[in-house]
């Protein structure tokens, strides 16, 4: 595997070189198009320091943003969830994705008025997705709120959420005009962690879809306390909208270096290396219809 | 009672060790343990989990006829013998890994953005001749 993380001079495997790599020694019909060394800088981090730069390099460049806490918290219990103690991703989890992503809005436009049933938030937001590389595709996005303490445990509140997309047009106002927009009502008990997903995944495809770089949303959110499937009256205004949600994207990453589970799978049932554990937790994905047939096959074998 | 006499003396309290060396031959290609901390090499500022990591490694020498137990194929033992017989600059196949399993890794990105991701081979499980 380290040969793969690395461009290299190499003749007889006809790898491609960057430009300014001993290009003398190669004809410039294999040169590396230009700007793919940029592209290379995109590659995942951990290669990035493990391939031929190092560590040392990796430290000297621009000094890191620091993630929200909240935003931080909640992608260390989602690795919890999805990757054993010793790092590797749990087989019971069928999970399609092999990368999440979490964004927190770059900047924010906000407006806040106040009628006297409601109290309405809305905010403009701007998410940079830069970081998602050309071999991400996207499965799930989702907007992630979380709620700030004053909300008491396990009180049923009812959630209109108006969102709306923005372009820009280019008369170069700070925040630009609505494009698009849908709106949608939440109903929830705000449990334990305090965290709601809004999935948005439909709503924002198509803009990820045509590898839109940035994306600016109003969100408009207006929360009441109470459970209107129980007729009790709705009252009391939430302040649910205080902290800013975060844009967080399941991907399925199909460059090389990315974990793909199923291969691994149909490449363990080509080459049984060792005997096939009868108890073995195998992950299903083609769910228990599978199992039948494996059944079936064995039966038909039989007779 | 001949053959006694040249065995040599191993203390009684290590005896499983002591017929362990004529069960299996010394320095044969396996899999070794090694163990790492992202903050050892100044990378957990930015890699938040795992803290630790064990990519192991391949060590050991190839024996003259790998056959199933290596899973080796059969090039192995026609380099063995090209080795051998032939040109013994041919260096002999080399203990490296044939499997591997997957890390998962949360990082934060440069722009403060946060990533989980799952990374193939990254952690070798068996050890193979070749």
């Amino acid at each position: 595997p380290h040969s793969r993380g690395r461009i290299v001079s190499d003749k007889t495997s006809g790898l491609l070189v960057a430009p300014e790599d001993n290009a003398g020694e190669l004809n410039p019909l294999l040169w590396l198009p230009k700007g793919v060394r940029r592209g290379y800088a995109l590659l995942p981090p951990l290669l990035k320091v493990l391939s031929d730069r190092g560590p040392q390099s990796w430290e000297s460049e621009a000094p890191r943003l620091q993630p929200d806490s909240r935003a931080l918290r909640y992608m260390k219990r989602l690795y919890k969830m999805s990757a054993t103690k010793e790092g590797i991703p749990k087989a019971t989890k069928s999970h399609l994705y092999n990368t999440v992503r979490l964004f927190t809005p770059c900047s924010e436009c906000k407006h806040r008025h106040r009628d006297l049933m409601k109290d309405i938030h809305s905010v403009d937001l701007l998410f940079n997705l830069d970081r998602v590389t050309a071999l991400e595709h996207l499965l799930k996005s989702v907007l992630l709120y979380s709620f700030d303490t004053s909300v008491p445990i396990s009180s049923s509140i009812k959630c209109t959420c108006h969102l709306s997309i923005k372009e820009h047009d280019f008369s170069g106002q700070v925040c630009p005009s609505i494009s698009h927009s849908i709106a949608f009502s939440l109903h929830f008990e705000v449990r334990k962690r305090k965290w709601v997903e809004i999935d948005v995944t439909s709503f924002l495809q198509p803009l990820i879809a045509t590898k839109r770089r940035n994306i600016h949303m109003a969100v408009n959110f207006t929360c009441l306390m109470g459970d209107p499937q129980q007729n009790t009256k709705l009252e009391n205004p939430v302040n649910v909208a205080l902290v800013p949600p975060s844009l967080l994207l399941y991907l399925n990453d199909t460059s090389e270096q990315a974990y793909h589970r199923w291969n691994s799978l149909r490449y363990r049932r080509k080459n049984p290396v060792r005997p096939r554990r009868r108890n073995s937790l195998h992950v299903d994905p083609a769910g228990d219809k599978e199992k039948d047939s494996q059944g079936k096959r064995a039966s038909r074998q039989r007779r | 009672e001949e053959n006694l006499k040249e065995v040599p003396v191993a203390p009684p309290y290590n005896l499983s060790e002591y017929f362990k060396q004529f069960l299996f031959p010394q320095n044969e290609c396996e899999l070794h343990n090694f163990r790492l901390s992202f903050s050892q090499l100044k990378w957990d500022k930015w890699i938040i989990a795992p803290h630790r990591y064990s990519p192991q490694y391949c060590k050991g020498e190839c024996p003259r006829v790998v056959g199933h137990r290596y899973g080796s194929p059969v090039h192995t033992m026609v380099q063995n013998i090209i080795y051998e017989k032939l040109d013994s600059t041919v260096p002999r196949p080399s203990c490296v890994p044939a499997e591997y399993s997957p890390l998962s890794v949360l990082t934060i990105e440069p722009d403060g953005s946060i990533v989980y991701k799952e990374y193939e081979d990254m952690i070798a499980t068996r050890c193979t001749c070749r």
